[in-house]
């Protein structure tokens, strides 16, 4: 693991004096590797060895009798700090009905992430509205359903013929005057390459004007999450970003280049395929699982 | 002199790029590269040109490794499971791939094995009718074994040339579920002489490393006898499967490239290699 490497890496310069820059550059080398191995993107792990090759210069390492250890605690927390910062929750002050819309790639975990986040307001005393928006998959709408029903939340009764952007103008009526706190919003997944659906999300976006628009991504996807992450925040503009699967053993670097790249926080993440599997994000504790 | 050898290694560094953003990995894609320049050391050549084509070449040498072809003559009904993480594309390639041996005159029976997730046994309905085949279903709940068992039985009395199992996702560190996968797999080798034929490892293409974590504990688990790379119709470039045909052996069988039952292609390296690129 990068906590063994970095001890060999400065057990066989220690030999030498005191450490030096080009030193400070090979035990790097070691912590990039780890982070391309964890998944994150090329060009991000890179900016991010650059910025905390000042760090890690400073007298920390250099005059640390753990050299290894300092300069993984500084790369710990630089990782932690870039993905945390100020996380704001889910919107609590706009007026009712508050809309949460979901989008991502296909199979990323959204109509089981909408089950979720309905259960988590729900148990909060608050009262959501489920709305299954995704025509094309088979048996999409029947999934939401079921979820609600297991929940006791109601789902609003889509029609496979209709137009996505008429279900969700007719549900939000529906909710209106169902007098529901929050209506969430299941979209069928989509290629951030499709400009057709891709068109479909910024229609829904401009009748609804969502308080949260959440990106749902894997957490297992690799180098393509930047160019995916961009495309949905640069048309949609996003509010938060939701990681599934992390009951796996995916590393996640995906949390710290989608971060970087649309500067958006993640705000939850999915623990398992139950309902109840859904928790805060812990940038901490993500930082540690990144680097291994 | 020295002018020159900097370029090569700025064309090192940019392959490196190519590979490594295309999900390689770092490991595999700095193992390529090293071969290269072992290559162009021994050839002494430093033509910046041959660097592409030998690193094509040792791609394409791991991927025709192992044989792709799918021989469903071999028994009857031919067995195949289908298996995978959540969410890759296990019941939309089943779809297809019974879509495809329909069309090809074959006939082909539905295991709907996946009895824990919401609706997935009407996805896989859905998708029986679109591709013109029966299915076998118990309700929401029962025991994935006993469909499957149900599905063999029905697969004999019908004279069923192909019987194709979908299960539920699970990931691969769960180890319960992959006990559960397992002991599905010993239901149809009973059942079955010769079977399961062929057991498909379902990967999404834009899955990163942990897509090799996945490839190894599947194969541990139940013997993995080919892959089925999904969504290539994105933007991701599946390169993690040049690590998992060099480390595992398993074969790349078949592409999936869209949501549509059509979208199934057999798997061809030169096509993959030069889109790496
Ligand atoms: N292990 C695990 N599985 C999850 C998690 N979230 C979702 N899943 C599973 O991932 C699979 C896909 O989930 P869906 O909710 O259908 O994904 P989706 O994004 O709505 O899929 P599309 O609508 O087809 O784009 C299902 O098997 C879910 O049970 C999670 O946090 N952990
Ligand atoms: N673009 C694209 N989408 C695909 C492809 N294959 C499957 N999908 C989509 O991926 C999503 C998940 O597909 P499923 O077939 O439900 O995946 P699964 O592995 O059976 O999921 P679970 O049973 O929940 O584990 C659906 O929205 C599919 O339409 C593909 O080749 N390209
Ligand atoms: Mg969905
Ligand atoms: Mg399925």
């Amino acid at each position: 693991n990068l906590s063994e490497k970095l001890n060999t890496v400065f057990k066989k310069l220690r030999g030498h004096g005191t450490l030096s820059e080009a030193n400070i550059e090979e035990a790097l080398k070691e912590v990039r590797m780890a982070l391309l191995e964890a998944d994150v993107n090329f060009k991000v792990a890179r900016d991010f060895i650059d910025s905390v090759k000042v760090k890690a210069m400073g007298s920390e390492v250099m005059q640390s009798l753990t050299p290894g250890q300092q300069m993984i605690k500084i790369v710990r927390d630089e990782l932690a700090s870039l993905m945390g910062g100020v996380v704001s929750p889910l919107d609590t002050a706009a007026r009712p009905p508050i809309a949460i819309m979901l989008v991502g790639l296909q199979g990323s975990g959204k109509t089981t992430t909408a089950g979720k986040l309905a259960r988590l307001l729900k148990s909060k005393g608050k009262k959501p509205f489920l709305v299954p928006a995704d025509v094309y998959r088979p048996a999409a709408i029947l999934q939401l359903k079921r979820l609600g029903e297991q929940l006791g939340i109601n789902v609003y009764d889509s029609n496979a013929g209709d137009d996505p952007l008429n279900i969700c103008r007719e549900a939000f009526r529906a909710a209106d005057r169902g007098g529901y706190d929050y209506i969430i919003l299941d979209t069928a997944g989509r290629l951030h390459i499709d400009d057709e659906l891709m068109q479909e999300l910024s229609a829904i976006k401009i009748a609804i004007s969502p308080s949260e628009i959440l990106f749902v991504a894997d957490a297992m996807i690799g180098q393509d999450a930047v160019n995916v992450a961009k495309a949905f925040d640069e048309r949609l503009n996003l509010s938060g970003v939701i990681l599934t699967k992390l009951d796996g053993d995916a590393r996640g670097g995906v949390a710290l280049s989608v971060k970087a790249v649309t500067g958006k926080p993640i705000k939850f993440i999915g623990v398992g395929e139950k309902l109840d599997a859904f928790e805060p994000f812990h940038p901490d504790r993500m930082a540690s699982r990144i680097l291994g | 002199v020295l002018g020159r050898k900097r370029i090569d290694e700025d064309l090192y560094d940019e392959l490196e790029e190519i590979l490594v953003t295309s999900d390689l990995g770092v490991q595999t894609s700095y193992r390529l590269i090293e071969k290269v320049r072992e290559r162009l050391r021994r050839g002494e050549s430093d033509d910046a040109g041959l660097v592409k084509a030998y690193l094509k070449e040792e791609i394409l040498t791991i991927l025709k490794s192992t044989g792709n072809a799918i021989d469903t003559g071999r028994g009857k009904p031919f067995v195949i499971m289908v298996v995978g993480v959540n969410g890759v594309g296990k019941t939309t390639t089943i779809g297809k791939l019974a879509s495809k041996y329909n069309a090809e005159g074959k006939s082909v029976l539905l295991c709907a094995g996946d009895t824990f997730r919401a609706a997935a046994i009407e996805q896989l309905e859905v998708w029986g009718e679109r591709a013109g085949c029966g299915i076998i279903k118990h309700k929401e709940g029962s025991d994935p074994s006993a469909v499957l068992f149900d599905a063999i039985k029905a697969a004999k009395s019908r004279g069923t040339d192909i019987l194709i199992a979908d299960t539920a996702g699970r990931l691969h560190t769960k180890t319960n579920l992959m006990e559960e996968l397992k002991k599905t797999r010993r239901v149809v080798e009973r059942e079955v002489s010769g079977a399961p034929h062929e057991i498909l490892l379902v990967l999404d293409a834009t899955t990163g490393q942990n897509a090799v974590s996945q490839a190894r504990l599947f194969k541990e688990a139940v013997e993995i006898t080919g892959i089925v790379l999904t969504k290539l119709d994105g933007t991701a470039k599946g390169g993690v499967v040049v690590s998992i045909v060099d480390e595992l052996k398993i074969p790349v069988k078949f592409i999936g490239i869209g949501e549509g039952v059509e979208d199934l292609r057999h798997f061809e390296p030169s096509e993959f290699v030069e889109a790496l690129f």
